[in-house]
């Protein structure tokens, strides 16, 4: 070999140079593709203006977009609520928090017999003060990595450097702030008052007008047909269990003192001008900015999550959707994975106008529960809005932009939206 | 699981973390 690789003569032929030269040309042709990918994110738009969401990344987000994501999440969660026996419980959950950093000192109860099932264990309670409220204006709501934060820029949130996804997707905010408002939409089913596009739905069966919903005069409207629901906050709910609730109301009406606490922190008067977030688009003050931030959960984290700031929030939406990993991982390959997902987007305002939280499921933590809400049913087994509306691996559901909404006006007479302090349990996630 | 936060805020408002920083529960995020 090595004779042969000394005295062998190189015969150079034209064919290779050719070849050569095309592949250089490739090559170069392709970074400048990159480059151009990444300056400017391809938006696709439908013939309405609005972005069409569809699964994007390599290969390897396509194979699991074929999967039954939903229904392994659900199988998933249904296997964890499965009651362990009490001579397991200690040894399976200290390999388990072993396996992903648990501080079992945390946990509220010592006595981990008390924990039946992983489900469980998953949605604990911590004790009481090992978590301090820092007295800033922007607290951490969970335990966690952050993922991202900086300026929401031309109504795009950066999820990862030159990738990005539309605050209008993510909130279910309407393109245009312009979009007519004057629909009226009918309900044939409460609980499952879905409706296209950017059109809201509320519940109880009753034609609303979308002026109606999202005007001063809807809280009154909601306020006399609501009868309150009684939710239990410290029991995760199970798959298919209904309940009587038609709108979202605090287990015990707020008191006054809790108002006015929240009321003073948030820096409004009880007859606030709501126009911030009554709109179906933030309308953002001159000297001020929208920003994010996005914080990572991962499995051994605590799984409840808190108010990030003393503010109120007025509705949420609920947006069916599939169920991808969101670890960091993938969040740096799927583009529009926080849009594509299954998410609750609640929506109010703090001292500075515009507020909003949105807790985002994944495989397997598809279950998002909220303290003062009841009603909300998140990975439901969903049979309706078949078609996809092009998502790429939304089999039988509903096309992304869909949510379901409900407005929180008769959580506080005074507030006109569900109070919230600093640091206070909003709900958390569950296994499944 | 993840948490997407936004918000309105003044232009003064900064972050006091860093990406890939560990947070917890009520720990300060960012302040004017």
């Amino acid at each position: 070999l090595a004779h042969a690789w000394r005295t062998t003569p190189t015969k150079w032929y034209p064919l290779p140079l050719i070849v050569g030269a095309l592949l250089l040309v490739a090559i170069n042709f392709r970074k400048q593709q990159r480059r151009h990918s990444k300056d400017e994110p391809h938006v696709q738009l439908d013939d309405n203006g609005r972005e069409v969401i569809r699964l994007k990344g390599p290969w390897s987000v396509h194979v699991l977009g074929a999967l039954p994501l939903r229904n392994m999440s659900r199988l998933w969660g249904y296997l964890n609520s499965l009651e362990l026996p009490v001579w397991f419980r200690p040894t399976g959950f200290r390999i388990y928090a072993f396996i992903f950093g648990c501080n079992l000192e945390e946990a509220e109860f010592d006595d981990l017999t008390r924990y039946k099932s992983l489900g469980d264990f998953f949605y604990r309670r911590l004790k009481d003060g090992v978590r301090p409220i820092d007295t800033a204006l922007l607290v951490s709501p969970a335990d966690g990595k952050v993922l991202h934060f900086g300026t929401v820029q031309g109504m795009r949130v950066e999820q990862v450097k030159g990738m990005s996804y539309s605050l209008d997707a993510l909130l279910g905010s309407p393109a245009s702030p312009s979009t007519p408002t004057s629909q009226t939409i009918s309900f044939e089913n409460r609980d499952h008052a879905i409706v296209h596009d950017r059109e809201f739905a509320n519940v109880n069966g009753i034609e609303y007008s979308l002026n109606q919903l999202i005007g001063a005069s809807s809280a009154s409207k909601s306020n006399q047909e609501t009868p309150p629901g009684t939710p239990d906050d410290s029991q995760p709910r199970k798959h298919g269990e209904q309940t009587d609730a038609s709108i979202p109301h605090p287990d015990t009406p707020p008191s006054l003192s809790h108002d006015a606490s929240v009321a003073a922190s948030v820096g409004l008067r009880p007859s606030l001008d709501r126009s911030s977030t009554t709109s179906t688009s933030p309308q953002i003050k001159p000297q001020n900015r929208l920003f994010f931030a996005v914080i990572y959960l991962a499995p051994g984290d605590y799984h409840r999550f808190h108010s990030p700031s003393a503010w109120v929030v007025e509705k949420r939406r609920h947006f069916v959707g599939e169920l991808f990993s969101v670890s960091p991982y993938m969040a740096a390959r799927l583009g529009n994975l926080f849009v594509l997902n299954e998410r609750v987007a609640l929506l109010g305002r703090w001292r500075h106008g515009f507020f909003s939280t949105v807790p985002v499921g994944a495989t397997n933590v598809g279950s998002i529960l909220l303290n003062f809400d009841r009603e909300l049913r998140t990975n439901e087994r969903t049979t309706r809005g078949a078609g996809g509306g092009g998502g790429g691996g939304r089999r039988g559901l509903p096309p992304p932009g869909t949510f379901t909404e409900a407005v929180y006006s008769n959580a506080s007479a005074v507030l006109g939206g569900q109070p919230l302090k600093a640091g206070e349990e909003m709900g958390g996630f569950c296994l499944g | 699981s993840t948490i997407v936060l936004v918000f309105e805020a003044p232009k003064e408002f900064v972050f006091d973390v860093h990406a890939g920083q560990r947070v917890r529960v009520g720990q300060r995020l960012g302040d004017l």
